[in-house]
């Protein structure tokens, strides 16, 4: 039960950065 | 994007081991391009994480009562909801989880959740120990979690 790695959360919360634009 | 210009993201945070990852979750999105950072911690996250260390202003439950005195005021789970353009909850612990899966509100990030615009992104990450996880509940909450909208980052 770790959580994910960092990298993958940052990548996912920039996916949503792009969206936005 | 914003009027200002930036993207902002909240960070809500919880007390699990993972929560001591907060700084390098910070650290990281504040190298994206326009990307702005708040922080909303409940109680016992902060067991976990160098306040010091964290380079963003972080809200706690304390914040919610001492910003309002009279009708007038705001109230700072609503003002964080309007800033806001994404949650992130990284790390997600059992308790939390339990709690926002039922609608429980009582804290300052679970008010938050409770009154999130589900128009914009809420990404969680859950985090517990492997017996927990294993629990037959955790997999009904987590499903609870996506039916409301909300985008898991699976763990590891």
């Amino acid at each position: 039960g770790a959580m994910a790695e960092v990298s993958t959360i940052i990548s996912v919360v920039e996916q949503h950065l792009h969206k936005s634009k | 994007l914003n009027s200002s210009g930036s993207f902002r993201v909240l960070v809500g945070v919880t007390g699990s081991v993972a929560a001591l990852k907060l700084p390098a979750v910070v650290d990281q999105l504040l190298q994206l391009p326009g990307v702005d950072v708040r922080v909303v911690t409940t109680e016992h996250a902060k067991h976990f994480y160098n306040h010091a260390e964290v380079a963003v202003k972080i809200y706690s439950d304390k914040d919610e009562w001492e910003l309002w005195k009279q009708r007038t005021d705001p109230v700072l789970h609503i003002e964080l909801r309007r800033w806001a353009d994404l949650l992130v909850i990284a790390p997600l612990d059992a308790n939390t989880l339990g709690k926002i899966s039922n609608g429980i509100c009582d804290n300052l990030l679970t008010c938050v959740v409770r009154a999130w615009d589900t128009s914009r992104p809420l990404l969680f990450c859950p985090a517990m120990n492997t017996a927990m996880w294993l629990h037959p509940i955790t997999a009904q909450q987590i499903s609870r979690l996506k039916e409301f909208g909300y985008m898991e980052v699976p763990c590891i």
